[in-house]
C-alpha cells in the first residue's frame, strides 16, 4: 500500500507539464 | 514571439504550463526556501482531477492538508486563517470535495505572483537561462 507522502507525490507529478 | 521565453514573461500561468519554465521556477524558488508554494499549486491541480470514488482521493487530500495547511510552513503561512479553518473542517469531517482547496490555491497563486514571479523574471537563474 502506498504511503501519503508517495500519494502526494503522484499528485503533484501528474498536474506537472510534459514535454512537448 | 511564441518562444518558450516570451510566454514565461506573459503571465505565472504561462510559465508554469511550461515543463522547462516551471523546472526553472522551481529552482529559483528552492533558492528561496518557498518551494512548497509550487509544490501545493501543482498539488491542487492534481487533486482536482482526481476521482471522488477513488479511496486513495481522501488519502490525498489529508496528505496536502498535513504537509501543507495544518503546519508552519510557507503555505500555512500564506493562507488566511478562514481559509486554513474551512479546510480543516474539510478534512476532520471527512467532506471531501475536488474543490476543497481551491480557495487556497488562489491565495498562494496571487502571493506568487506579486513577488517570487516578479522576482524570478529578474534573478540570475532566468537571466542566464536566457
Amino acid at each position: 500500500i502506498d504511503s501519503e507522502d508517495d500519494l502526494l507525490q503522484e499528485c503533484i507529478s501528474s498536474a506537472m507539464p510534459k514535454k512537448k | 514571439p511564441d518562444s518558450p521565453l516570451a510566454r514565461w514573461t506573459k503571465s505565472l500561468r504561462s510559465l508554469l504550463a511550461d515543463q522547462d519554465g516551471a523546472h526553472l521556477f522551481r529552482t529559483f524558488l528552492e533558492r528561496e526556501r518557498c518551494e512548497d508554494a509550487l509544490d501545493f499549486w501543482f498539488a491542487c491541480n492534481g487533486f482536482r482531477q482526481m476521482d471522488l470514488q477513488d479511496a486513495k482521493t481522501r488519502r490525498v487530500a489529508r496528505a496536502i492538508y498535513k504537509r501543507y495547511v495544518e503546519g508552519r510552513g510557507v503555505v500555512a503561512e500564506h493562507l488566511r486563517a478562514a481559509t486554513r479553518a474551512c479546510i480543516r473542517e474539510s478534512v476532520k469531517k471527512q467532506r471531501i470535495e475536488l474543490r476543497m482547496f481551491d480557495q487556497a490555491q488562489t491565495e498562494i497563486e496571487g502571493g506568487l505572483e506579486e513577488s517570487a514571479y516578479r522576482a524570478f523574471l529578474t534573478s540570475d537563474i532566468y537571466l542566464d537561462y536566457v
